[in-house]
């Protein structure tokens, strides 16, 4: 099975803009 | 054929022929007759000019075909000839032919640096220890163990009134020296200049006052050095540079009036000269095509046991290490390309979410992936894992 990549979009940077790559 | 590779390319030491390296120099004479002209004289008329030029001219049409002196009413006074070859020579022999009775007394002497110091190579007197303060030469050679310069008997007069100084190198080194193997002999042989210092002529006589009792001159012709460019064996012939300098036609890897050093890149292993059994060619670094510069390093060339000291510098193509043989960090071998290919390392691109680093595997590219993730780059769930919206945990298991 083949899983889908992951969807940046999908995250939640609330609790850590300073995590958040630029893009 | 050439000299310094064997027929399967493989280098092999090699010189230039033997030559007179004297043949069409300036000399420089430190009396010449014809200023002011006399009635044998006359330095302004070419069909009685006696220059020194004529010392080591190819010989041709000109009347005159010797050097002379000015005359000179006192002795032992010292006539200089001169002669810088252009650059370093390995001398076998030196002969001067004299015009008219040869001196009673001679020095040889040498220089190493383009006339800046002058050693002697070889004193030719009847009085050695009046003259030059040495003993006569022993027959069997030097006492010691290297090359000195001796005093050999005065140049001897010939039927014809004239004379021949020659010298052979040989003369004054012992027996059983061999050029490869002795640094000595190496230096004793070596010359950027010659130079002969005319000391007493034969007319008068030996007495300590040496008032001369009346005029005499100098003359001589063909000042020959015999000897082969000095190449240390890297290479087989010598050529005129632009400016007009001589120098070594070097190969090897080495470069250099004399192939005395190693071509930049070329320092995998220190410069040595070529003996008739190894080449000893300066080697180039091995750095896999991505570097232009390299270093040498003593202490690993030890290491390695004597094989390989360069070190590259500035490797490119995002690689790394001493021959830039692997990739630098956030970069992986890709196995479909050569080593030598600029594209050899690839980017990790390891996921900004999914891995747990920016660093991946050297050798299979595998970036460290969180807990769930997988992929090459930590860019999808694993089996039995979804995408969460916490980017500290990107994959939970599935519910």
């Amino acid at each position: 099975e083949v899983m889908p990549t992951l969807d940046m979009a999908l995250f939640d940077w609330t609790d850590y803009e300073d995590l958040k790559p630029e893009v | 054929a050439d000299p310094c590779h064997d027929e399967g390319g493989a280098p092999r030491g090699c010189v230039p022929g033997l030559v007179n390296a004297a043949l069409g120099r300036e000399v420089l004479a430190s009396s010449t007759c014809g200023r002011p002209a006399t009635r044998a004289c006359d330095a302004s008329d070419p069909r009685r000019a006696h220059p020194a030029a004529l010392l080591t001219s190819a010989g041709g049409t000109a009347s005159p075909v010797c050097w002379r002196s000015d005359s000179l009413t006192q002795a032992p006074l010292n006539v200089t000839l001169t002669v810088p070859l252009g650059k370093a020579f390995e001398l076998v022999f030196v002969s001067l032919r004299f015009c008219s009775t040869p001196p009673t007394s001679v020095a040889l002497l040498k220089s190493q640096d383009h006339g800046r110091s002058w050693v002697p190579l070889g004193f030719f007197s009847s009085r050695c220890g009046l003259d030059y303060g040495r003993l006569p030469a022993p027959t069997n050679g030097p006492a010691g163990p290297g090359p000195e310069a001796l005093c050999f008997p005065e140049p001897q007069a010939q039927p014809d009134g004239g004379g021949l100084l020659a010298f052979s190198v040989q003369d004054g080194s012992p027996p059983g020296l061999d050029l490869d193997s002795s640094p000595v002999l190496q230096d004793w042989v070596t010359a950027t200049d010659i130079r002969v210092v005319l000391t007493r002529p034969a007319m008068l006589g030996y007495t300590r006052d040496s008032a001369a009792m009346a005029p005499y001159a100098y003359s001589a012709t063909e000042l020959q050095v015999g000897g082969r460019c000095k190449c240390n064996g890297h290479a087989s012939q010598c050529l005129q540079d632009t400016q007009g300098h001589l120098i070594c036609d070097c190969r090897h890897g080495t470069e250099g009036a004399d192939c005395s050093r190693c071509k930049p890149f070329y320092c995998d292993r220190p410069w040595q000269r070529a003996t008739a059994w190894e080449a000893h060619a300066c080697l180039a670094c091995d750095c896999n095509g991505h570097a232009r510069r390299c270093r040498f390093n003593m202490e690993l060339y030890r290491l390695s046991g004597r094989h390989s000291g360069g070190v590259c510098l500035n490797c490119r193509h995002n690689t790394a290490g001493r021959h830039c043989h692997y990739c630098r960090e956030g970069f992986y071998r890709d196995p479909g390309h050569a080593l030598s290919d600029r594209r050899a390392c690839r980017a990790c691109d390891c996921h900004p979410v999914g891995a747990a680093g920016k660093t991946c595997n050297q050798t299979t590219g595998q970036c460290p992936c969180k807990d769930g993730v997988t992929g090459l780059t930590c860019n999808r769930c694993a089996p039995g894992f979804q995408q969460s919206r916490s980017p500290v945990a990107p994959c939970v298991k599935t519910p």
